[in-house]
């Protein structure tokens, strides 16, 4: 059982932690895309 | 020494062992049942022999052990054939990469080089921001800029304006006119210095 | 050689067992990273993206940002242009104040004489 139970492991986990870390990845490409740095021009006085 | 297989058992889905097991435990159930179908077809027909002097335990005694004879070769027979099976049918060679592990075949990347690609991409992203934030500061200068400028063109209008009044005013060269105006004073002074002169 | 066998199953065991324990850290891992760059980006998307900035030290417009001039100092410079002009145009006024004054006295004095 515990060989069936790691060796299913060892084949499906990997597919799923792929799918996980298109998904982390993905996300910080748009989070990248969406960042906007908000820098205050100074004040002058007139 | 134990060899759990691992690699197959990836592949099929349950370790050759247990496939081996449960085919033995198969037959074995089934010789069991036919052992048990044979004493009864034997003691069928020995109800058909009133006379006889067998008795069912005897017939019982017999089956058990016509069932050892039996095991034991069977026990023999399927030991070489699950030798077999074991090395030619349930084997993946050593040289065989199962489809879902064909990545590792030409790109093995240690775990310092996964980490040092992990570092490049975070690397990367800091870079982007910084770029990002530079580019907004620069704008925000130039929004700076504008106010500076404007406030400097206005110094410059307040500079042409004062020239206009002077033009419209006949002056264009404040320093021509007042020297014009002092040299004017002037001779006015020595007029006004000679009627004196004469009055007296 | 069955003391020997079972030592090897209970290595395989550990070692079966740590390393099942292993792959599912690793999911789980993966699994919380990818929740919460969900969870990151709908704030990001709630604040709109906008951020905090980053330190410009080492981007590709450091030296130009280093060098920003000090655009408040070049305008109150500015300053001294006009108490320049206050006092040049407050001159000139008395100047002009005075020799109005000559002219008028000088004309007064003829008007008398005449």
């Amino acid at each position: 059982e515990l060989i069936v139970e790691t060796t299913t492991k060892r084949k499906q986990w990997p597919k799923k932690i792929l799918m996980h870390a298109i998904q982390t990845m993905k996300g910080e490409q748009e989070m990248l895309k969406l960042y906007q740095p908000i820098v205050t021009p100074e004040e002058i006085r007139s | 020494s134990v060899n759990p297989m691992a690699y197959e058992a990836q592949f099929f889905g349950f370790t050759p062992q247990t496939c081996m097991l449960r085919v033995y435990i198969a037959f074995q159930d089934y010789l069991f049942e036919m052992m048990l179908v044979v004493e009864s077809v034997i003691l069928k027909k020995l109800d058909g022999f009133p006379n006889a002097k067998i008795s069912a335990f005897q017939i019982r005694k017999s089956t058990e052990k016509f069932l050892l004879f039996m095991k034991e070769h069977f026990d023999k027979l399927f030991g070489k054939m699950e030798e077999v099976l074991l090395q030619l049918v349930l084997n993946i060679p050593k040289n065989v990469l199962l489809p879902e592990d064909k990545v590792h075949e030409q790109y093995p990347y240690t775990k310092e080089q996964f980490q040092a690609l992990q570092d490049e991409i975070d690397q990367l992203q800091q870079r982007y921001k910084a770029e990002a934030s530079a580019g907004q500061a620069l704008l925000a200068e130039i929004e700076e800029q504008k106010t500076v400028q404007a406030e400097l063109e206005k110094i410059l209008q307040w500079f042409d304006g004062l020239e206009n009044i002077c033009r419209a005013h006949g002056t264009s060269n404040f320093k021509e006119s007042f020297a014009f105006l002092t040299q004017n004073s002037k001779k006015l002074q020595g007029v006004l210095k000679d009627v004196e002169k004469k009055s007296k | 050689a069955l003391d020997e066998s079972l030592a090897q199953i209970k290595e395989y065991i550990t070692r079966f067992t740590t390393e099942c324990q292993s792959w599912d850290q690793l999911l789980l891992g993966y699994q919380k990273s990818a929740e919460e760059m969900s969870r990151h980006l709908e704030e990001c998307k709630t604040n709109q993206g906008y951020a905090e900035p980053q330190n410009y030290l080492g981007t590709s417009q450091a030296k130009v940002l280093s060098s920003k001039p000090d655009y408040q100092k070049i305008l109150d410079d500015q300053g001294e242009v006009f108490t320049c002009m206050e006092l040049v145009l407050d001159e000139l006024q008395q100047a002009v104040k005075l020799l109005q004054a000559f002219a008028e006295d000088g004309t007064q004095y003829l008007r008398g004489l005449s």
